[in-house]
């Protein structure tokens, strides 16, 4: 097995250096390991977004760290699609410009690997085949409606402030 | 093999059975605070073998199941069930002769819990194995939990790498 | 000390109990204590967003949560109001209505406090008497800018995407 | 006493002097992605007397000092200063007479740190005292980190317990 956890690091390596500069646009990224031996060894990542220098990964900002994250997840879904994958307001810390990138890297990633995410960002909503609403207009009761994007809009409030 | 649908019934804040279509292969799920999104995740979680109740934002395991309203009473069952599209047969070993394999989960007030694959009564183990090394299983990298996402990167040396080994 | 703790205790259980429904729009919260001595007792928070039951605070979602606990700083605000407050991206989980609710007590609770707060969402950008711009128009290097409402949308994003 | 401006030179990101002016009660702080907002909020934490590297999210505490960036060379010094309007004279103490405080902490590569009130070098322990009781304090309630807004109610009793004592 340390033939395989070597080809699945590299692997996840290349992926890696190759989705980090297509969601922020430029920079570079790889991860490396600790020790010698990959079999004990930990794995560190090492991110430097556009024109700045490379950093811990600790000093990056919020939305920064979210989109390194993101890249990380995504190397390891080329490497290995699994039926489908689940994002719960991954975009929350992104500002749209950055969302606009991820929403387009989803889109694309979308061919081989299923996708069901949860957000209140325009950008990300305008991305989806088919959006699906949760209301709970019994309080506590959740169901099911089907919405385009217009009404989707209005659950999460843009529509809400007009009304208010 | 991809998802068809997802189906709650008496969990968490779905009281009414509920279908969830997801036909498409990019689907966005969309309401106000509170409204039963993440327990739309939790729910996918559960199914596939989520045995701790604190991952599921509870204390006991009987918190998945529809605890009423300032309305409703609250319910003795709680179950979910996967519904997959396997006309490409990649469902593994003997589920993969199957159009569709239906994945489902039961929980009552007493705490007894069952397991089925397409309506057959199965252990826990059997569900983890048709997902094995796929990424998809209760925590690996395949789903995303709400703010969780930066998690991944400012884990330990040791943690990351546990997540390549479920790559493998 | 166990006199002031105790009319401590009492005054931000009564602001919490006043500010939970404004931030919600309904429903009821309080803060209980878990022992009878209170010196060595600890804190626990019981919150009822509008038409659910009482549950655990564990139970609710990322918003709410987010909310309630908006609900008991500003309400040790009240209590004791310190010369600033600095609150970073706090709205990031919220939906929309409950984001109005939010800059609506911020605005309010302002008449005492200095406010300063980070966040790349329209609403709560408007309830800025002023709006600062951080840019880094040389990679790496932070500057400010003074802004208006229509620059820093184009700042974090609504702009960036009819220019791209 | 409210916050007139905040002047960094040298700290993180702000390689340039830069003067925040905060003249009013209600301000916003916008921005990319990045570009140094948090930035100003680990500033203010930092001359209030954080002592955590840790929690100013670096490794050393050198590393609040302006590293450097492809085209521009490491600097050698970090420096923030608050000025606050005290007409009111509510500043505690000696410092009640003054219409103005100025609260600044200078580090060098070295790891030489100090701090000035009014331009006169003082101990971390006397500016901590001039916002004692107030809420006020690298880590008190009065600032909330990015991220971190749920973290006050999902602590446990005893820590709830700890920021209550704070606003007593
Ligand atoms: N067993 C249960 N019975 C009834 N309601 C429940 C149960 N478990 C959780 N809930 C309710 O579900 C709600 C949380 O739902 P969820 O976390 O899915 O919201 P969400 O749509 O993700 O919201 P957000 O946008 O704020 O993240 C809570 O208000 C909680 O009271
Ligand atoms: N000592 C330093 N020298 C130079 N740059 C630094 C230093 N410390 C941090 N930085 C840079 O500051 C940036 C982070 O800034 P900050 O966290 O303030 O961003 P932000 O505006 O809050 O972004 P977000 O919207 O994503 O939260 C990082 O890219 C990091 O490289
Ligand atoms: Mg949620
Ligand atoms: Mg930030």
């Amino acid at each position: 097995t340390r033939e395989l956890l070597r080809v699945t690091f590299d692997r996840v390596n290349a992926s890696f250096s190759e989705l980090f500069p297509t969601l922020f646009g430029g920079g570079q990224a790889r991860i490396e390991l600790t020790g010698e031996e990959i079999l004990d060894a930990g794995v560190l990542v090492v991110a430097q977004p556009p024109g700045k220098k490379t950093s811990s990964i600790h000093l990056l900002s919020g939305g920064e760290k979210a989109l390194s994250a993101l890249a990380l997840v995504f190397a390891m879904f080329q490497l290995n699609p699994a039926p489908f994958c689940l994002l719960d307001e991954v975009d929350a810390p992104l500002d749209d410009a950055n969302t606009e990138r991820y929403a387009r890297l989803v889109k694309r990633m979308s061919g081989t690997t299923q996708f069901l995410f949860i957000s209140h960002n325009r950008i990300a909503m305008e991305m989806a085949q088919q959006l699906i609403g949760i209301t709970m207009a019994e309080s506590g009761v959740s169901r099911m409606v089907s919405v385009d994007i217009e009404e989707a809009l209005r659950m999460t409030g843009d529509g809400a402030r007009e009304e208010s | 093999m991809h998802l068809k649908s997802i189906k709650l019934a008496g969990f968490k804040s779905f009281a009414e059975p509920t279908v969830i279509p997801v036909g498409n292969r990019l689907v966005g799920v969309v309401g106000p605070n509170g409204c039963g999104k993440s327990n739309v995740i939790d729910a996918v979680r559960w199914v596939l073998g989520e045995s701790s109740a604190r991952h599921l934002r509870g204390e006991t395991m009987q918190d998945v199941i529809f605890g009423g309203t300032t309305t409703r009473k609250p319910q003795g069952r709680a179950s979910v069930e996967l519904l997959f599209d396997n006309t490409d047969g990649r469902a593994p070993g003997q589920w993969s002769q199957y159009a569709e394999l239906s994945v489902r989960r039961v929980l009552t007030r007493d705490g007894d819990s069952q397991y089925f694959l397409n309506n057959l009564h199965v252990r826990r183990r059997d569900v983890q194995d048709v997902f094995l090394g796929t990424g998809l299983g209760p925590r690996a990298y395949a789903i995303v939990e709400q703010g969780t996402i930066s998690r991944i990167i400012e884990s330990r040396p040791e943690e990351i790498r546990v997540f390549l080994e479920e790559a493998a």
